[in-house]
């Protein structure tokens, strides 16, 4: 059955649909056989990214989640989980399904998380963003307790497990890194190394900040379409971009080491 | 009454907390009644960074309204509505009250909207962002619509209009501006003006890509409490973020040119 690659955080703007896009396209250039859900229909950067994409290029089919307007929540949880999984059940015959979800807590955002095999996290190098993983104390930046959207993944994994004895491969990528070393970078480096322990992620290779992973966007390409080949010049910045996607599949493809 | 302050905007992460805690303790520190409202406050940035904050420093005091937990969604919303205004009565002796919205669709994000007298809206210098502002199209780069977030503005406004006749001021301010002038900045630079003229907001001075503006969150402070007078150094990025800051209250407080 396919390996589900979620993109996950509550936090907003971390960077889940651009390392989705990414991803996916990567995949599909890889000759995988791959399909992206879109759970963020309402904002659907990741549907209208891929939706302006040349036929001619390797595309992952993308569906949309939409959200149920049922009054009573309990039924619309309902609506939406048998969308999902109806969803899920379409692409039956594909290696992969990248879902790509909101940055905010919700059912679909919930039904995701327990049906990843592989989750990852993209997180700014912010104190800011962390706060959602983990409490930190401000004077030894010692990590005092875990954080609304730690906590929700744990849910997940155990209703996972109980569901059908899976595990959960958690990913935490860190995004538009800044170029300059700097005391921040250094400090939030240390935190999620040992954040990464304690919680029980594995940390990848992340993405540094860099114009080209958005520029493109209007036109449905990445910066995996660019090449000698196409007629588009690269810059280093590019190069650098499409290592920083390739090390990303790569990890997101090894096994996680035994725990 | 108080003037009413909203961060608002549906894209997640466009810095929404971070414009609206420095908004919020700037005019603290400028000597004037303000409160803050936290309508995020599962998240809770603004209210967290807030917390932290040492009691001799100017702080504005700060509400979290919860989102209701009702099965029904219209009872629910109700619920919340009351407690918003509620909130606002609490508040109704001060010179402004600064509101933080998520970043997604929601009734609480919507009820504020619908009360602002000022809007402020921050967008990353990104195709991404714009696209919930304006459908554009990839080649010409011409606006060739409204999208969902102006859509939800445009409906809010109207909303406000028929109720006490006010009008809204929207300002749009650019945030975590690239410090390198390139192709894609001069494009969104155009674009936005573009915009402001058919969508009906002006552009304010916008913050720059700055590690200074959440590197100081654990300990709640912002750059305005450093200075020379604190002991802490101040580099040029301090000076500059520190303008930044002032020129984007100045704008807020300005009365919108006569239409
Ligand atoms: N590595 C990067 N370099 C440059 N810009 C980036 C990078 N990653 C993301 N961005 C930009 O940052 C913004 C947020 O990214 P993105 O929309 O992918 O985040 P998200 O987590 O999906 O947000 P949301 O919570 O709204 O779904 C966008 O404007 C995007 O173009
Ligand atoms: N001008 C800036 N310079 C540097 N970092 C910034 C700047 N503005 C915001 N950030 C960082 O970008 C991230 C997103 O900012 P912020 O949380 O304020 O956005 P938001 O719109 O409130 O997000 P959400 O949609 O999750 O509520 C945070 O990690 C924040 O610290
Ligand atoms: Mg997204
Ligand atoms: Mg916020």
């Amino acid at each position: 059955r396919p390996r589900l690659i979620v993109f996950g955080n509550e936090k907003g703007g971390s960077g889940k649909s651009t390392a989705a896009v990414h991803v996916a396209v990567g995949l599909a250039r890889a000759g995988k056989r791959v399909a992206a859900l879109d759970l963020d229909a309402r904002q659907g950067s990741l549907s209208r990214y891929l939706a302006g994409r040349d036929q001619s290029l390797p595309t992952p089919p993308t569906v949309a989640i939409q959200r149920s307007a049922l009054p009573v929540v309990a039924d619309a949880d309902e609506e939406e989980r048998r969308q999902l999984d109806a969803a899920i059940g379409r692409f039956g015959s594909y290696e992969f399904i990248v879902l790509d979800t909101p940055g905010s807590d919700s059912n679909l955002t919930r039904l995701a998380h327990a049906r990843a095999d592989v989750l990852v996290t993209p997180i700014n190098d912010s104190f800011v963003d962390l706060d959602l993983l983990a409490r930190i104390d401000p004077d030894t930046h010692n990590i005092t307790g875990p954080s609304l959207y730690s906590e929700m993944v744990w849910e997940q994994r155990k209703r996972r497990a109980l569901s059908d004895g899976q595990t959960i491969d958690w990913i935490v990528m860190r995004n538009r890194m800044g170029h300059v070393e700097g005391r921040n970078k250094r400090v939030i480096a240390d935190i999620l190394a040992a954040l990464a322990k304690r919680i029980g992620f594995r940390l990848a290779p992340g993405f540094g900040e860099r114009v080209i992973f958005r520029e493109l966007f209007l036109k449905g390409l990445t910066l995996l379409d660019l090449g000698s080949d196409t007629g588009h010049s690269m810059t280093l910045s590019h190069v650098a971009a499409r290592q920083e996607v390739r090390a990303l599949i790569d990890a997101i493809l090894a096994a996680p080491p035994p725990r």
